[in-house]
């Protein structure tokens, strides 16, 4: 594959170590600290207990979870070299869009497909233990992703390099400058294709997890969804949900 | 950028894992 212009062999090397270096650094949890916690499960008892939980302290404790992650991918963008070059509003604008992909894409690593179990609140869980959130559609189609996904078997430098790429859209809508994104974006694909290269990776591969993306779009589509119907039935629960949430899951 | 004001914060802050 051409690079694009002006990029050189030694460019996509750096960039490579930089978004791998940015994933890593901003992780939630080590390949290590998940592989010791991966048979550590929530008893039947206590499942229970998450399941007989209102639908709004389940929601709150969900949001809680969901903008400590956002954080964290709001810390990964930051590290990717020429995502700070970009004005404010574009960044602003790719995080909105972008971070729920990422946090899709980084919950693989916290999934046991052997048991079909995620982490969630320091123990492994099944999908039937968010069931008081109501959103049982919303749910599953997470669990179904996860296990899709955990079957292309990625690995951490193809998970950040995609995590990258995906962050990069050019194609969200109000972006000032989209070129300056979209160079960025190509640089991240030529340096996934060159990792997925270096491993002898089958070309199928990178077609796999680009299939993943309208999947993930409608998962994002989803909760977007859900969130503005309980915003409906529950708007005080709603209005203390974290600010950063509100933010940007906000319309 | 009232709308966005702590991911405008975020983005400025010099944060490091540690720190989240």
């Amino acid at each position: 594959n051409p690079l694009p212009e002006g990029c050189s062999l030694l460019e996509i090397e750096r960039i490579t170590q930089s978004v791998l270096k940015s994933h890593m650094e901003t992780s939630q949890h080590s390949t290590e600290e998940l592989k010791r916690m991966a048979w550590t499960l929530y008893s039947p008892e206590e499942t229970r207990s998450y399941q007989t939980k209102s639908a709004e302290v389940m929601w709150q404790q969900c949001a809680i979870h969901i903008t400590n992650a956002i954080q964290y991918v709001v810390e990964f963008a930051k590290r990717i070299s020429g995502f700070m070059d970009l004005c404010q509003n574009d960044q602003i604008i790719l995080l909105k869009a972008g971070c729920m992909d990422v946090l899709l894409i980084r919950m693989c690593r916290a999934y046991n497909p052997i048991n079909n179990t995620f982490l969630f609140d320091g123990k492994f869980a099944t999908a039937h233990l968010f069931k008081a959130l109501g959103c049982d559609d919303l749910v599953n189609a997470v669990f179904d992703l996860a296990k899709s996904m955990s079957r292309i078997q990625m690995t951490e430098e193809e998970m950040a390099l995609f995590s990258a790429a995906v962050l990069l859209s050019p194609d969200r809508p109000w972006l000032t400058d989209v070129q300056k994104v979209q160079k960025l974006q190509e640089k991240v694909y030529m340096a996934l294709q060159r990792c997925l290269q270096k491993e002898g990776a089958s070309e199928e591969k990178l077609a796999k997890m680009v299939s993943k993306l309208p999947i993930m779009k409608s998962i994002c589509n989803l909760h977007i969804d859900k969130l503005e119907f309980f915003r409906l039935v529950h708007p005080e629960t709603a209005y203390t949900f974290p600010p950063l949430y509100r933010e940007v899951f906000g319309s | 950028k009232e709308k966005h004001k702590i991911l405008h914060q975020l983005l400025q802050n010099s944060t490091s894992p540690v720190d989240l």
